[in-house]
C-alpha cells in the first residue's frame, strides 16, 4: 500500500490523467471519496480516454453513442447509476445525482435523459465525426461482425432488419453460441 | 471503461464506473458498468473493486461483489481478484476480463483473462501515478 489517500483504476496510458486528478483532489480536505471518483471518471469522460469512455465512442448498430455509469458510497453501500443514457455527456455526474437526489439505484434510457435534464444537465449530441465514420464503414462492410444470432437474414453476412428464426432444439446449446464478435469491450 | 476506487484519508471509500459500452451493440444493450457488484463495488469495512471487459459475460458473475466478499472472508486483494476471474473462466474460457481489487488499507492486486490488463494507482506521498501490467491468467 502506498498509504492514504489513494486512487486506483482500470487501465493505464490515457487513463492516468483521471488517476492524477482524482488523487490530487483528495489532497484537499473538503474533497470526499465520492467527489474524487466523480472527478476522476468525469476527466475520463471529457478526455474520452481510449475511446471506451464518454462521448463519440462505441457507437451502437444505429450509430448512436450511449453511456453507462455508476457510483457507490462505501459507507452506506448506496448506489446511483444510469444505463443507456442518451444525449448527456457527463454520465458519472448524472449517476451521482441519482445517488443524491433519489432513493433509486438505476435509471435507464430516455427516462435517464429526462432525469438528467431535470437535474440541470444539458442535452448534447454524443456522436463525433470519427464515430459516425466508423459506424458507416461498419455498415458498408455488411455490419460485420455483430452480436446477433438465430435471426434472418444471416447476421454473419448481412445487415438487418432481422427477424427471429426457430432455434435448433436438438442442439439447443450450440444454437445459443456466440459467433465472432466485434472488437472492443465495456 | 474506467472503473475507479478512491480511499479517503479518513478511511471512507467510494467506487465508480463510466463507459460507452461495446461497439456495434444492439441499441438499448447495457453492459456491466452500471451494475453494482459487476462494474464496481465498495464497502468501507473491507475494500473495493473495479472491473472491465466483456460486460455481457461479466455481469452474470458480479465479479466485484465476489472479490469484496472474498476479501471479507480473508483472501488478499490479489487472491480475491484471481478467484473472481477464475470463476468466469470456468464457464467462459475465452472471456476478456479485468478485475482490480484494493482493501481498505490500500493493498491492491488485479487479475485478468484474454488480454494483458493494466491498472493505475497513486497514493500516500507518491509524486506520480504508477501503471501495473497484469499478464492474463
Amino acid at each position: 500500500s502506498p498509504g492514504l489517500p489513494m486512487v486506483i483504476n482500470t487501465w493505464g496510458g490515457p487513463f492516468t490523467a483521471a488517476t492524477d486528478v482524482a488523487y490530487l483532489s483528495l489532497l484537499t480536505p473538503e474533497t470526499s471519496a465520492l467527489d474524487a471518483v466523480e472527478i476522476g471518471c468525469s476527466t475520463c469522460e471529457a478526455n474520452q480516454c481510449d475511446g471506451s469512455v464518454g462521448y463519440g465512442g462505441s457507437p451502437d448498430e444505429s450509430c448512436e453513442t450511449t453511456l453507462d455509469a455508476m457510483i457507490m458510497d462505501g459507507a452506506t453501500l448506496k448506489v446511483g447509476a444510469v444505463a443507456a443514457l442518451r444525449r448527456i455527456k457527463y454520465a458519472i455526474s448524472v449517476a451521482r445525482s441519482v445517488l443524491e437526489h433519489t432513493t433509486h439505484t438505476l435509471i435507464a434510457g430516455d427516462f435517464a435523459t429526462d432525469f438528467a435534464l431535470s437535474n440541470g444537465f444539458q442535452a448534447q449530441n454524443l456522436t463525433t465525426e470519427s464515430s459516425a465514420a466508423s459506424c458507416e464503414q461498419w455498415k458498408a462492410e455488411s455490419c460485420q461482425p455483430n452480436y446477433r444470432i438465430n435471426v434472418s437474414p444471416d447476421p454473419a453476412t448481412s445487415c438487418g432488419p432481422y427477424e427471429p428464426v426457430a432455434l435448433n432444439l436438438s442442439d439447443y446449446a450450440a444454437s445459443l453460441k456466440q459467433r465472432s464478435k466485434p472488437e472492443g469491450h465495456d | 471503461t474506467i472503473s475507479m476506487i478512491a480511499l479517503h484519508e479518513s478511511g471512507a471509500m467510494a467506487a465508480g464506473t463510466s463507459t460507452n459500452g461495446a461497439s456495434r451493440k444492439i441499441p438499448g444493450r447495457v453492459g456491466d458498468g452500471p451494475i453494482a457488484g459487476s462494474g464496481s463495488y465498495v464497502d468501507n469495512d473491507v475494500g473495493g473493486c473495479g472491473a472491465t471487459g466483456d460486460g455481457d459475460v461479466m455481469m452474470r458473475f458480479l465479479p466485484c461483489y465476489q472479490a469484496v466478499e472474498s476479501m471479507r472472508r480473508g483472501l488478499s486483494p490479489q487472491e480475491a481478484a484471481e478467484d473472481a476471474v477464475r470463476r468466469m473462466l470456468r464457464k467462459y474460457p475465452d472471456v476478456q476480463s479485468g478485475v482490480v481489487v484494493v482493501n481498505n488499507e490500500g493493498e491492491h492486486g488485479a487479475a485478468g483473462s484474454g488480454w494483458t490488463l493494466t491498472y493505475a494507482y497513486r497514493g500516500g506521498a507518491m509524486n506520480e501515478t504508477v501503471v501495473v501490467s497484469v499478464p492474463p491468467i
